[in-house]
């Protein structure tokens, strides 16, 4: 464990939060794509598989069991407690565009053929391009609540830290996760667009507003 | 291997 995985750790469970605190004070989801939330619960669960077999540590056991509980709970809050502020008629990315290939690449590049190294790497591929029903939505509707964004940057940031934290463990363990890490570098990139807006923009005072 | 201790990554 160094500073950037931990911060980044951090990171991650304070979306997760923010998320949270969102859809309880505004008492909705809107803005907010169940696709992407889907997506997530499908990476916690085939990548944390491993729950069921294997102790790493306490920190890495109770990430991982909140991890999944967070996200079904955030599934519960969209499809059951605050159903009707959940528009899906704009959360239309083709998620079968993401799952199908990521399939396909987990199959070609894996450590192993055993169905939990292929779902592993199923996982590590999907989470790095689960965010983009959330983008396109945003994309598509041009604005976002404050809030919202502050959500999105929490996850980007916990990607951002996963990056100085394979330079430090490369030049202090000497080895690269040659899937991780690829997967991990697209995933940061797609913040990019993001980060742009929200630092010359939100972090501004302004709303969060892309060009016509 | 390496990508066995790199496991420990959520």
């Amino acid at each position: 464990m160094n500073i950037f995985r931990f911060f980044g750790d951090i990171s991650h469970l304070a979306s997760i939060f923010i998320l949270i605190h969102k859809i309880h004070t505004s008492r909705s989801c809107r803005g907010i794509s169940f696709k992407t939330q889907v997506l997530y619960v499908a990476v916690f669960v085939t990548r944390y598989l491993d729950l069921l077999y294997s102790w790493v540590s306490l920190y890495n056991f109770v990430m991982k069991v909140f991890f999944i509980a967070s996200s079904c709970y955030i599934l519960y809050l969209m499809k059951v407690r605050f159903r009707p502020t959940n528009d899906p008629s704009i959360d239309t990315f083709r998620v079968e565009y993401l799952v199908g290939p990521c399939a396909v690449l987990a199959l070609i590049f894996n450590y192993g053929y055993a169905v939990t190294e292929v779902l592993w790497s199923f996982s590590i591929f999907l989470e790095s391009v689960a965010i983009l029903p959330q983008l396109f939505m945003l994309q598509r509707t041009g604005e976002a609540e404050t809030i919202t964004t502050h959500y999105l940057a929490a996850l980007g940031a916990y990607r951002t830290l996963y990056i100085p934290n394979w330079i430090y463990r490369y030049f202090s363990e000497g080895y690269v996760d040659p899937i991780a890490v690829t997967a991990g570098l697209v995933q940061t990139g797609l913040y990019l667009d993001f980060f742009y807006v929200y630092f010359t923009k939100v972090l501004q005072g302004q709303k969060f507003e892309l060009p016509a | 291997a390496g990508w066995d201790i790199w496991k420990d990554e959520l």
